[in-house]
């Protein structure tokens, strides 16, 4: 069955629910992607025979394969999504200085997005509590 | 706007052409 | 990391889409049937010796496979009620609900049950009462022991119970452990 790949991808950060970051499945995105590549060429053929040659007997076969594009471009969006979320959590538990093991498991987009990110947040903080902002990360727990 | 960034660089923009975005209001609940 | 928040599964049958939960919830197996052809797929079925899938093939496909080529009002494709869902476990739920091992019989027993309200089937309506009453015969012990075992091993209470429970059953853990700590002042 198609999408078996795509759907390891979300069991492999299913299973660490603590929040934990894996290294970044690149190899495994790029297998999603390379079969999203083969079911749309395979539909692309069969819509051109469907229109070209009435072959609307192809069409549930189309509709199938269209269903594994947009299944496969769901775990992707949600892997990639779900480890931004993780990702984010960081700032929050470490600072804005992210030990070296955990900056290893993330691709170069990801350091980039948690850049966007810590300055979003940094924007905002200076925004609060008037000329010295306030910075929200500290003082997680009440005083004593 | 970040998070849509991200994902068009890393994933989207190497799917078919009619699978390169996500309505993130959708995707993303209350 | 209390500070990762995932993004929750959909409510009754609705699935969120960045959800890791409702992808593994529509990962599961059904039993369909194919209602019309589908050429030039036939490597997807079991036997796989030839080249399409004719019309009237029983197979079993995903959750997420049925609902993307279920249409009511074409017959493309039948999926079967999982016997869980069907009269005769409906009567041992209204009977005792408590008794069942929904981690067994599961494990994603009302997610799955809620999705199955997408096929039409006659027995929808009774589906759907019967996976809320029996949602409503359990709760009561799982959110009595889930405030009741503290530091201890939960293993035992969790067992039986579906994912959503357990789901609750943490939660409710998340509560008491989080209550003793600043009862005990542990909490600043």
């Amino acid at each position: 069955m198609f999408c078996e790949k795509a759907v390891e991808l979300i069991r492999e950060l299913h299973r660490l629910s603590d929040g934990q970051l894996p290294a970044f499945n690149e190899d495994g995105l790029r297998q999603v992607l390379q079969e999203m590549k083969v079911l749309y060429e395979q539909n692309q053929s069969d819509v051109n025979e469907a229109k070209g040659e009435g072959r609307a007997d192809l069409i549930p076969s189309i509709k199938l394969r269209h269903s594994c594009l947009l299944r496969n471009q769901r775990c992707l969006a949600a892997y990639l999504y779900d480890r931004l979320l993780r990702i984010r959590a960081l700032r929050w538990e470490y600072g804005s200085v992210l030990p070296a093991n955990v900056r290893f498991h993330m691709c170069a987009e990801e350091l980039e997005w948690f850049s966007q990110y810590k300055k979003s947040l940094a924007t905002f903080m200076r925004s609060l509590g008037g000329d010295e902002g306030l910075d929200i990360t500290q003082d997680m727990k009440p005083p004593k | 706007a970040n998070t849509e960034t991200y994902l068009k660089a890393v994933a989207l923009k190497h799917m078919p052409p009619n699978l390169q975005s996500v309505d993130m209001l959708k995707a993303v609940p209350e | 990391s209390q500070a990762y928040l995932p993004v929750p599964p959909g409510v009754g049958m609705e699935e969120n889409f960045f959800s890791l939960d409702d992808i593994l919830l529509s990962h599961e197996r059904l039993s369909c049937r194919t209602e019309c052809a589908f050429p030039r797929l036939g490597f997807l079925e079991k036997s796989g010796d030839t080249r399409d899938i004719a019309e009237g093939t029983k197979m079993e496909l995903p959750l997420w496979l049925a609902k993307g080529l279920y249409e009511r009002k074409r017959r493309v494709v039948s999926v079967e009620v999982p016997k869980v869902y069907r009269e005769g476990w409906r009567t041992v739920f209204s009977a005792d609900p408590t008794v069942v091992d929904l981690q067994k019989m599961g494990p994603y027993y009302y997610g799955l049950g809620s999705q199955m309200l997408h096929f039409d089937s006659p027995e929808n309506p009774d589906v759907a009462q019967s996976l809320l009453q029996t949602f409503i015969g359990r709760f009561r012990r799982t959110m009595d022991s889930s405030q009741n075992a503290y530091n201890e091993d939960t293993s035992v209470l969790v067992e039986r119970l579906d994912c959503l429970e357990r789901a609750l059953f943490r939660s409710g853990q998340s509560g008491l452990n989080g209550f003793q700590s600043w009862e005990k002042g542990r909490a600043s």
